[in-house]
């Protein structure tokens, strides 16, 4: 039998307890039944050993989604704590599938569990990215789209850890209003 | 008294024996 060190064994607690979620698009079968939990996690050894093990987000089919959020919070407009709240949507074209997606997710991911947006952890709730023919898509879903000066700062933090240049502007939605939209878009309520 | 975690940190432990 192998000896293994005490400090082999210790792990890092995270700040928050994280679920992460996938869905696959089966049109035989309701939305809710197509999204899973896959498991939850409250340390950086165990982000990793799940992270390690999953398939790579841009290796999904297309319809596909992962997603990760608070313990608790269900990656969808209707639970309680995504209800007033919106996403800071980050547009991929079909290049950036193989050159960017993966890089991006990951960072994102690493903002979630190590508390990148400081004060402002509160405000938020999760992040999904959609594996989508017409265009990836990753959103960072916080808690209410009234708090402007917080979605603000929370979305140039992102731009920042993604290292989006200046120049390219992502917008901020309102759950309420993407579930009311009329055409293919809803308008943003803030853009950096 | 809150658990901030920068990327570089993070990631050191991607390989980690309890992470594999």
């Amino acid at each position: 039998q192998q000896i293994v060190s005490p400090d082999m064994l210790i792990k890092h607690p995270l700040q928050n307890r994280w679920a992460m979620w996938f869905f696959k698009n089966d049109k035989s079968k309701e939305w809710t039944a197509n999204l899973k939990l896959i498991t939850a996690f409250d340390t950086v050894e165990d982000f990793w050993g799940l992270y390690n093990h999953i398939q790579k987000a841009s290796r999904l089919p297309s319809g596909c989604d992962y997603s990760l959020f608070k313990d608790g919070i269900q990656p969808m407009w209707e639970d309680a704590s995504n209800k007033n709240g919106g996403r800071w949507l980050v547009n991929l074209n079909k290049n950036q599938r193989q050159t960017e997606l993966d890089n991006f997710w990951l960072e994102t991911l690493l903002c979630l569990i190590g508390e990148a947006f400081d004060d402002l952890t509160d405000d938020i709730c999760g992040a999904t990215i959609n594996i989508r023919n017409k265009g990836d898509k990753l959103g960072l879903w916080t808690r209410d789209a009234r708090r402007g000066d917080a979605t603000l700062q929370i979305g140039k933090k992102l731009k920042e850890r993604l290292k989006i240049p200046q120049k390219i502007g992502i917008g901020f939605q309102a759950h309420s209003d993407t579930a009311t939209k009329a055409g293919s878009t809803a308008r943003d309520r803030y853009r950096v | 008294g809150k658990k901030h975690y920068d990327r570089e940190f993070l990631l050191q432990f991607q390989n980690d024996y309890n992470a594999i």
